[in-house]
Parts: structure tokens; C-alpha cells; sequence
């Protein structure tokens, strides 16, 4: 799965997902990838969010929503919200299967990038032209 | 941060012991070469929609990552894109599931999402769809790869064996996007 979160100079959040979903996929399995609000979900009052993982787990936990509704309902910053998703609330799910990540940033330019797994491959800019990548955790 | 954007390319449980370090630089490389990409767009007064969509073509046009050209295979050896994408000024969002020939699931994902009245269109309606807009549309063919051949028939070896999928860690990678 790859993902793009991005905030322009106008304000303007966006994100977006695409994937080639899981190896040995039957029965036309979707997973949460093309799913508003699971594997992906952008609002300018909060943030831009991007999922990769487990997608049964992530559609469950609605996991870019609920990122952003975090933000909304309790004023967690976004690497509060993120974090509190990705290593609380999704493991929990069903005894630590809800493995994966999420890219997203928020409506300052923050990013965030959590995953409970050992990787994730990953990478930022910001305005400055600061780069970042990374694979391992 | 005036403008800023960020990506991924999948996450699981790589190792670094597993991985080489050409085979890193090669990741690395793809990754920096996409989000330039955004930057590009975003520092040049676009909008982060154009930087998200620009971006994520990049990823899929590079057979590394698990979408567009480098898809993984399903059980029964095709491959299978779904995409989405959402504004975050209108909260307007499109989405493409299921499709085996749009070159560019994200495009489509877009288009579904500016020219339709609809969020989400699936499969053969989707395909379509992709055509009336005039997206890239590619043979199957195109999709091949030599690797993600391989996983599936790891993943159906491992199948076969009779064991469990929690203990056996090709079936349990299997399940990650």
C-alpha cells in the first residue's frame, strides 16, 4: 500500500491511498484501503490521514477517522490522536493483530507518522525543504 | 509549517538484517523521488489534492510498492487496485475498488470523486467509468511481476502444509497491505 497526506499554502488538506491490496485475496476482499474514514480521510479543521496495515482491523476501528475525531471531540494533538489509535485502540481489537500504520498531517503542518509494526517505509518535507526517510522503526 | 507532506509506501515487519543495502537505497531512492514530487507542487503554490495524486503515481508506477504496477497477486493470479482519496476543505471523497486494468487507480479515484455524483464505484463499472474519462488503461499483463508471482506461490505452499496461519509467517505477512 502506498499513501500521500499533504497540506498546501492555501490551507488545504488532502490524503490519499492505493493498493494492491492482500496476496491470495478471494472473493473480491476489500480492505480498508478504498474505504472513506478507514484508510483514508482528510478535514481542514483537523488533519490528513493515510493508512497502511491490516485493513479488517483498521475498517473495524475506522482508524483515519477516528484519528481526526480525536483531534476534534478531545483536542489531542495529532501525534497524541495517532498514537493513541495505532499503539492503543488497534491492538486491542482483537489480541494485537490490528498491525500497520498511518502517515497524516495536521491543519499547522505537523506530521505524524505511527505504526506498530517494526517498519513502515516513509518519508516528509516540510516548507523549508527538510527531508526525511525512513524504513525501520 | 506553511506547506508540508508526508508518505508511505507500506508497513510490516521488515527486519534490517533482510534487507540489503542496495536493496535499501533502492526504497530510499523511489521514496525521495516521489515526495519531490509533492514538494515540487506544494512549494510552487499547488494544491496538496494535485501533490497527493502526483505523489502516489510515482509509488504506483514503481514495481517496489504494493499498488499499481507492483500489485500483489490474488488467489486466483490476477491483480486487484482499490484507491481513495479525500479533500479536506469540501470533505468530498472518491474511491475505486476491485479494478484490473485502470493504470493509475488514484487518478481514478479523483475522477470518481470530481466527475461523478458518486464516493465509490467497484470492478468492471469502475473500469468504465475509467474509460469514459479517458484514463491509462493498460492490459493485465502490465501488472506482472516476477516477486509478487513467487509470494503467492509461498503463500499457497504454505497453504498446503497444514499449518496453522498463526504460527506460520508467510501467511501471517500475507495478510499486509
Amino acid at each position: 500500500t502506498v499513501g500521500c497526506a499533504a497540506l498546501d499554502k492555501h490551507g488545504n488538506l488532502a490524503a490519499g491511498t492505493s493498493t494492491g491490496g492482500m496476496t491470495n485475496k478471494r472473493w473480491g476482499r476489500i480492505g480498508d484501503s478504498p474505504i472513506i474514514g478507514a484508510g483514508t480521510y482528510a478535514n481542514n479543521n483537523t488533519c490528513a490521514v493515510s493508512s497502511t496495515g491490516w485493513g479488517e482491523y483498521f475498517i473495524r476501528g475506522m482508524v483515519a477517522y477516528d484519528i481526526s475525531a480525536l483531534m476534534a471531540y478531545k483536542n489531542l494533538s495529532l501525534k497524541e490522536a495517532a498514537h493513541e489509535v495505532i499503539q492503543n485502540k488497534l491492538p486491542s481489537i482483537d489480541e494485537g493483530q490490528g498491525n500497520g500504520g498511518i502517515i497524516a498531517v495536521d491543519k499547522n503542518g505537523n506530521i505524524a507518522m505511527e505504526f506498530n509494526t517494526s517498519g513502515m517505509f516513509r518519508a516528509t518535507m516540510n516548507d523549508k525543504g527538510e527531508l526525511y526517510i525512513g524504513i525501520f522503526k | 509549517n506553511e506547506f508540508s507532506i508526508v508518505i508511505h509506501g507500506g508497513a510490516g515487519f521488515m527486519k534490517e538484517d533482510n534487507f540489503s543495502p542496495e536493496k535499501q537505497k533502492a526504497y530510499k531512492k523511489k521514496l525521495e523521488e516521489a515526495i519531490r514530487v509533492g514538494y515540487t507542487i506544494l512549494k510552487d503554490g499547488g494544491s496538496s489534492l494535485d501533490a497527493v495524486e502526483k505523489t502516489i503515481n510515482i509509488l504506483e508506477d514503481s514495481p517496489l510498492f504494493n499498488a499499481g504496477k507492483g500489485a500483489v497477486f490474488t488467489n486466483e493470479g490476477t491483480n486487484e487496485h482499490d484507491a481513495s482519496i479525500m479533500d479536506g476543505k469540501t470533505l468530498n471523497a472518491g474511491a475505486s475498488a476491485g479494478t484490473k486494468t485502470v493504470k493509475n487507480p488514484i487518478n481514478l479515484a479523483r475522477a470518481i470523486m470530481e466527475k461523478s455524483p458518486h464516493v465509490m464505484l467497484a470492478r468492471e463499472g469502475a473500469e468504465t467509468f475509467a474509460e469514459d474519462q479517458g484514463l491509462t488503461i493498460v492490459d493485465p499483463e502490465y501488472f506482472f511481476t516476477e516477486k509478487r508471482m513467487k509470494a503467492l506461490e509461498r503463500t499457497k505452499a504454505s497453504e498446503n502444509k497444514k499449518v496453522t496461519a498463526l504460527y506460520d509467517a508467510t501467511l501471517k505477512a500475507s495478510k499486509f497491505g
